[in-house]
């Protein structure tokens, strides 16, 4: 696509095509469309330049790269990141890549097993941070979500852990009492040290719609979020959503996650994002 | 809602005159536009116009009923045709136990799902048995089996054997423990990873399963039929199980999948819980869509 120099119908219908497959969505993909089409008009395709470095362009503006120091790290104290989202998209898992990835770089790492809800899940993180091997602070299941979270951050602070990543039970974010008890969670946490959690970060599964905005929506009004995780990457599925959601709530994708090992996550690159969308 | 916004483009109308190619193609964008952001695959979209289109173009304005509320009626009749009839029956095993394979993608609700399908064929009065073939995720033996001491289901897991092998040995397995439907819960796998797209090709050569149902999350959007046809291609799917359905997603991927893949959807996953699972109402769901 955009091999060439020249706009036409074709060219606008095959650019349209695969702006909505990679689910850019309808109302951002016509914007892009109409953007390309007026940049071109005004002369902004340099000599030598292809169509397609025009188009990378209007999509690369909506993008942020990720943080140099990859987290908003504390100023003092353990750095606190909370990883939240909806069910199956990747938290878990997430969580012990993340754990991977700081212990990998020195830092001292501790993982809580907050979802205290679902079947095996503290036993899924346990075998996790056996293998990271990173502690883990977890209670038996059916304890309350907000103790373990209370718990690992006390721990944190007085083991002088740089970093405790906790993680929560998958919940639809249309489902009040569940919002609401993640806003509990966070609290609690606030109790014990009131700057955290430094980071909430929002999994979303790149095999999502544009009900994932939705969903971004509503965590962010609930929790705040920091950042995405854009998990699933390794698939066929682009993960388009993520844009829209940069430009209407202004939340970054800081990572992506690409296979179920727990080496399987890289810091979000722009280009590369933009590189696959295109094909 | 889809009716809401075609009023505006054809209230102009006046009644006796046939609609025209251009004021359907104008009205059938902003339908276009709702499926679209009601995740329904783009291909999907354009050929389900293309059909609205060719029966609206001709048709006379009917007195007393406005134009755009016609072609609002197309478009809805045409959705439930595509949508087809209910098929709700788990066609069991003339002789011999009935075999159910679940595949999908990671995270798609497969292993809650059979346990729901468990506890579902139970209150039929079958003897239905879980079998704990994922064996790449962490704890997820210990998941199923956890369900199954919920759901009252036994669950059969060996260790030292391929997922295909230990399909093979539950189903001598559930001879000798007179069960009558076998639900064999697999690990999630992408549709380009050809080894483990060839794995469960294997299960399912082995197992020759009465039934193998796509297990899809209802939040999915565009590549909803890229993965279905790559599992439809390797394993001959009857039928598609969407879950997540208690969310707010439009779930646009029900009708992408009802139309590219040809089976019927046959039941809806509606919460974490157990009992949290419903079979599927097509004209239920039309309206969930268009509304
Ligand atoms: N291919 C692929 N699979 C992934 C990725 N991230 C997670 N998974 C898989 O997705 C499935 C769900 O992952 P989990 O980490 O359990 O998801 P979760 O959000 O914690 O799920 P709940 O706690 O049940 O809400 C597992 O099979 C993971 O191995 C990824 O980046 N790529
Ligand atoms: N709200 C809601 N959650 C569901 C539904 N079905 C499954 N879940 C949740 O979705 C998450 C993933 O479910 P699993 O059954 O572990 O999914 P899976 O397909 O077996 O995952 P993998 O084996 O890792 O591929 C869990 O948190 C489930 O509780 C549903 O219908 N509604
Ligand atoms: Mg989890
Ligand atoms: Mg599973």
């Amino acid at each position: 696509i955009g091999q060439g120099r020249h706009i036409d119908q074709d060219f606008l219908d095959e650019l349209e095509y695969r702006l909505l497959a990679a689910d850019i969505g309808v109302a951002k993909t016509e914007a892009i469309v109409a953007e390309v089409q007026q940049r071109y008009k005004a002369g902004e395709l340099a000599p030598g330049e292809e169509l397609l470095d025009l188009i990378k362009r209007s999509l690369r503006n909506e993008l942020e790269e990720s943080l140099p120091e990859e987290l908003n790290w504390a100023e003092s104290g353990p750095t606190v990141v909370l990883v939240v989202g909806v069910n199956g998209a990747g938290k878990t898992t997430s969580v012990a890549k993340l754990a991977k990835r700081f212990k990998d770089l020195d830092k001292k790492v501790l993982i809580a097993a907050g979802d205290t809800y679902r079947a095996a899940a503290v036993e899924q993180l346990e075998i996790w941070a056996d293998r990271v091997g990173v502690d883990l602070i977890k209670q038996k299941t059916g304890s309350d979500a907000a103790a373990v979270a209370f718990d690992a951050v006390a721990a944190a602070d007085a083991r002088g852990a740089d970093l405790v990543l906790i993680d929560t039970a998958g919940r639809l974010h249309n489902k009040e009492h569940l919002m609401r008890e993640l806003e509990k969670v966070r609290r609690v946490i606030q109790k014990r040290v009131p700057a955290a959690p430094h980071e909430t970060l929002l999994v979303l599964d790149a095999t999502a719609g544009q009900n994932a905005i939705q969903q971004a929506k509503l965590f962010d009004a609930s929790m705040g979020i920091t950042g995405l995780i854009l998990t699933k990457l390794d698939g066929t599925a682009k993960g388009g959503v993520a844009i829209t959601i940069k430009r209407e709530l202004g939340l970054p994708v800081r990572f992506i996650g690409v296979g179920e090992g727990m080496d399987d996550l890289q810091p979000f690159e722009p280009d590369a994002f933009i590189n696959a969308i295109l094909g | 809602s889809i009716s809401e916004r075609f009023s505006s483009i054809f209230d102009k109308l006046r009644y006796g005159g046939a609609l025209t190619e251009d004021n359907i193609r104008e009205g059938l964008r902003e339908v276009r536009r709702a499926l679209l952001e009601a995740d329904v695959n783009v291909d999907v979209v354009k050929e389900f116009l293309d059909k609205c289109t060719a029966k609206a173009v001709g048709e006379d304005i009917v007195k007393g009923v406005e134009p755009g509320q016609q072609v609002v009626q197309i478009v809805h009749d045409q959705l439930i045709e595509l949508m087809g009839e209910s098929d709700t029956e788990i066609p069991f095993a003339k002789n011999g136990p009935t075999v159910i394979l679940m595949a999908g993608l990671q995270g798609s609700g497969k292993t809650t799902t059979t346990a729901k399908l468990a506890m579902m064929l139970l209150g039929m009065g079958k003897r239905p048995m879980m079998v704990a073939a994922d064996l790449q995720r962490p704890a997820a033996i210990e998941q199923l089996k956890i369900l199954g001491e919920h759901v009252g289901v036994p669950v059969f897991h060996e260790s030292g054997m391929t997922p295909p092998e230990l399909c093979a040995k539950a189903l001598k397995h559930a001879e000798g423990d007179n069960r009558d439907v076998i639900l064999l819960d697999t690990a999630g796998r992408l549709h380009v990873d050809d080894q483990l797209m060839d794995e469960i090709a294997d299960v399912s050569k082995r197992t020759k399963p009465t039934q193998t149902y796509l297990v899809v999350d209802s939040m999915t959007g565009q590549d909803a039929v890229n993965s279905a046809k790559a599992f439809n291609e390797r394993l001959e799917i009857d039928g598609v199980i969407f879950t997540k359905l208690d969310g707010d997603t439009r779930g646009g991927a029900i009708v992408s999948l009802r139309h590219i893949v040809g089976k019927p959807i046959k039941f809806i996953g509606v919460g974490e819980k157990i009992e949290a699972v419903q079979p599927f109402q097509p004209d239920r769901y039309a309206r969930r869509i268009l509304g």
